[in-house]
């Protein structure tokens, strides 16, 4: 098996400010694959929790309109995951 | 040289099997190497026991790596390893530490996993057990504890990132570890676990919202130690119990610990708080453990000082 590739994958960030955003992302983890980094896992989102989820290439279009649709405020913490695996590196041997 | 071991850069499973028995030919006297079992792909899991020859002296329990994608967490326990063997002798609060008490260190708990993000998925978390009746592989060790096992919230989905497994202490790795605990559970006196990312430090309970008899003093204990980190570098963590500073969550080994006696159990969610995640650049491994350390070292003295 090949490793796996995450080019240009993207890590978001959102403040779910009440209970209707978060079901908003507890919705978006239904139909989407979303890789949840914190909490744990999309049943644990709760309202004024910071959460963070990896999300593929594609799907990030997707989930960017949707919480613009709903006004939700969002930060893009990784724009291109492989990019960041890459320059986790950044210590010479000694 | 070619097999010096950079501590400030991540070793893959291999290079630490090879450190491991660096450190148990360097310091015979004070490092000794225990098989405690197997994983579920058949590697071995292995404990470095840090002290003296005897075995009723108070100890102290830590395993880094149960996460395969938080690599931070076995970076520093390869860093307490070296550090507890080189200021051993010059260092006197480690000096006094060492010569009273003895410290297992499991410096990857999940092998396979971390295995598997070191060759085939970076972002990988559970082990690689296979599960019946499912295509998807993999268990949360972290969600495998009896302990509240199969309550709320729901992870008996195997194709879940926190699957708990077919039951509690299903999975190799858990048997192995709950064993040695168990078996050395009279000198025990302290169970920390190492994840990331948060910058978090947590003590019971996850599975209740309910606080331990003791929750005063693990909190005066995460409360100084976290002061003690942030006087390095100014790192700033927040602590307290699990279910209010973080969320519920069932099966941790933390929770199976204290209710098993051991009345100090912390686990530290080191850096960062979400800059770069489970990517921590290696340029920060040397300052997270550095500072870490001096979180560690209070809780074995504290440890040390007021137990019985």
């Amino acid at each position: 098996i090949a490793p796996v590739r995450f080019d240009r994958e993207k890590v978001f960030r959102v403040k779910p400010q009440d209970e209707k955003e978060a079901n908003i992302i507890k919705d978006l983890a239904k139909t989407n694959e979303l890789d949840f980094w914190y909490p744990d896992a999309a049943h644990h989102v709760a309202a004024n929790m910071t959460v963070d989820f990896r999300v593929s290439e594609k799907e990030s279009q997707t989930i960017q309109a949707a919480l613009d649709q709903n006004k939700m405020h969002y930060e893009i913490l990784i724009h291109d995951l492989q990019e960041e695996i890459e320059k986790q590196f950044d210590v010479k041997e000694d | 040289s070619p097999d010096r071991h950079s501590y400030a850069k991540y070793k893959n499973w291999e290079k630490i099997v090879a450190w491991t028995e660096k450190m148990v030919n360097k310091h015979p006297e004070m490092v000794s190497r225990i098989k405690i079992g197997s994983t579920a792909e058949d590697n071995p899991l292995y404990v470095l026991k840090i002290g003296k020859e005897d075995e009723r002296r108070k100890s102290v329990f830590m395993d880094c790596g149960i996460h395969a994608r938080e690599w931070i967490s076995p970076a520093f326990c390869q860093w307490f390893v070296y550090q507890a063997t080189k200021t051993y002798g010059k260092n006197k609060i480690m000096t006094k530490l060492l010569d009273k008490m003895n410290f297992y260190v499991l410096p990857v708990f999940n092998v396979d996993g971390y295995i598997w993000s070191w060759t085939k998925n970076r972002m990988w978390r559970k082990n690689r057990s296979k599960n019946q009746n499912s295509k998807c592989i993999g268990t949360d060790l972290n969600r495998n504890f009896n302990a509240s096992w199969d309550s709320f919230p729901p992870t008996g989905n195997p194709c879940d990132e926190t699957y708990r497994g077919q039951a509690p202490e299903s999975e190799k790795e858990t048997k192995a570890v709950t064993a040695f605990i168990r078996s050395h559970l009279k000198s025990i006196k302290v169970y920390i676990t190492f994840h990331s990312y948060s910058q978090v430090l947590l003590f019971p309970y996850g599975y209740t919202s309910k606080l331990p008899p003791n929750h005063e003093d693990l909190d005066k204990v995460a409360k100084i130690s976290t002061n003690a980190l942030s006087t390095r570098y100014e790192t700033r963590y927040v602590y307290g119990p699990i279910e209010s500073t973080m969320y519920r969550t069932s099966g941790s080994s933390l929770d199976w610990a204290y209710d098993l006696g051991i009345k100090h159990t912390f686990a530290f969610e080191l850096r960062d708080k979400g800059k770069f995640g489970f990517l921590l650049p290696e340029s920060q491994i040397k300052q997270t453990c550095k500072e870490t350390m001096l979180a560690v070292k209070f809780i074995a003295k504290y440890i040390l000082k007021n137990t019985s």
